[in-house]
């Protein structure tokens, strides 16, 4: 080889203009056909998201008992296909070296050493360490504990809109869900219910908990919340209810009223529902999602109006924005919007990095990946977030869940496209959820 | 890590920022 290398004469010469052509030609062709693959289901009529290319074959038949070095040394003399990448990324060991990465980063180092280090990573990522509470470098015991620092109360002042950004980053993608999947990049799309899950019909999740949210509420009377000191009307929160058929008033606004909830069917005519409005959330939740999945609906339910919230209102749409945190950005998260989280669902998978880059040439990151759905509602119907953990920062946390443990032992792991749901079940008989006021820290990622 | 929000809105929601645009916590991004 090394005769080889040093001996083999080598000749440049240009290629032809043509050959530049055809090779675009090419690539424009293929990124048509990946925008309109065809989707697979399973038996349950559900998106089947798997990783696909041309050694899909053999990697369905060995998985990643496939030679990791061949694979390696595979990546380095034919990483010009993103496909192929995909293949080559799912057999790193990106779940391991997230959890060493976590280890090396909450280990406690030398004061003396902190501010210096911290400073350095600060000027190589460009951290701001004048927002930063508390100020003194020397108080942060790791790189970890630093990655998850605060900011001095009114370093972010909250804009007017009705939607405000939930985090420090750039904005990579937003624009309206068409047919049920989110654009990941020009011409490439993911499937929002593999984004979000779907309660599986005649079956229940995976693994479900209940458990009573901490009750940051007080519903003051009928037609008015206070969330953390900010007093919001009921109807501002959760939208103007629909009145049931034949009836003037009902739903959310007026939770006293003993209205049967109308269902549609699947002919589309109105028939009382068989559970209670005041039945447990989980019984509604599984019955309305039955009738969904009859109806052919993504069953997110809007409870307050009775219908299915996969079917927007008149004259609504779905919308959706990506917004992605560089190493250097502050790594909490906070509320977009006031409003209320019914259930989280954590998909356990896989920790490919969310760089731009890997986004642009990894089909369905989005879905691979660990992430926490947090599905709830506001004042115009549907609202979910989603935050999707990479391989430096695995861990998502939320504060008003104290039961999610994400990036665990792989023992301990869910099957993989499975997740564990939990309900959130406020102690107010009315908003039936956590309560969230616009710009609340929620939560945040932590390194490993 | 990323942060992926889809909502129901009125079609006539708008969004006030840029692809590729820098944004913070509390900034605008979407309005009615």
């Amino acid at each position: 080889l090394a005769d080889a290398w040093n001996h083999t004469p080598t000749k440049w010469y240009p290629l032809p203009v043509a050959v530049g052509a055809l090779l675009l030609i090419v690539l424009q062709y293929r990124r048509t056909r990946r925008s309109e693959k065809e989707v697979q289901l399973d038996e349950n009529g559900l998106e089947v998201v798997k990783l696909k290319g041309p050694w899909q074959k053999a990697y369905d038949a060995f998985g990643l008992s496939i030679s990791k070095t061949y694979c390696f040394t595979l990546h380095f003399s034919m990483c010009i296909d993103s496909y192929f990448q995909v293949h080559v990324f799912g057999a790193f060991p990106l779940k391991r070296l997230s959890y060493v990465w976590g280890y090396l980063n909450s280990l406690e180092l030398p004061v003396w050493f902190r501010p210096y280090g911290f400073k350095l990573y600060s000027w190589i990522f460009g951290c701001n360490l004048n927002e930063i509470d508390p100020p003194d470098l020397a108080h942060y015991a790791s790189l970890g504990e630093f990655f998850y620092r605060k900011l001095k109360p009114g370093a972010r002042p909250v804009a007017d809109t009705v939607l405000v950004s939930p985090a420090d980053g750039r904005v990579l993608h937003f624009g309206v869900i068409r047919d049920g999947r989110v654009e990941q990049i020009k011409g490439a799309t993911y499937s929002l219910d593999a984004l979000l899950g779907v309660e599986r019909h005649g079956s229940p999740p995976p693994a479900s908990i209940e458990f009573q949210a901490r009750d940051q509420a007080e519903v003051l009377d009928r037609d008015f919340a206070d969330i953390n000191g900010i007093q919001y009307s009921l109807q501002d929160l959760l939208g103007t209810p629909c009145p049931p058929s034949g009836s003037a008033e009902g739903g959310v606004g007026s939770p006293t009223q003993e209205l049967p909830m109308p269902m549609p069917t699947k002919h589309g005519e109105q028939t009382d529902a068989s559970v209670s409005p005041d039945a447990p959330l989980q019984d509604v939740v599984a019955h309305e999602a039955g009738v969904a999945a009859e109806m052919g609906v993504r069953p997110f339910l809007d409870r307050a109006q009775g219908r299915p919230a996969g079917s927007v209102k008149p004259g609504h749409s779905l919308f959706f924005a990506v917004i992605y945190l560089a190493p250097g950005d502050y790594h909490r998260f906070h509320s977009p919007a006031a409003w209320v989280v019914e259930k989280r669902r954590h998909f356990v998978g896989d920790l490919f990095s969310v760089s731009p880059w890997m986004v642009d040439k990894l089909a369905d990151v989005f879905v691979l990946n660990e992430r926490v759905a947090l599905l709830g509602r506001w004042k115009y119907g549907f609202f979910g977030m989603v935050p999707v953990g990479a391989t430096n920062v695995g861990s998502i946390k939320i504060n008003f869940d104290q039961a999610l443990r994400t990036n665990v032992d792989r023992r301990r792991r869910p099957p993989v496209g499975t997740f564990e749901e939990a309900v959130y079940t406020s102690a107010s008989p009315v908003l039936r959820g956590q309560p969230l006021s616009k710009a609340q820290e929620m939560g945040g990622f932590c390194l490993g | 890590s990323t942060i992926v929000l889809v909502f129901e809105a009125p079609q006539d929601f708008e969004f006030v920022v840029k692809t590729g645009q820098k944004i913070k916590v509390g900034e605008r991004l979407g309005d009615v």
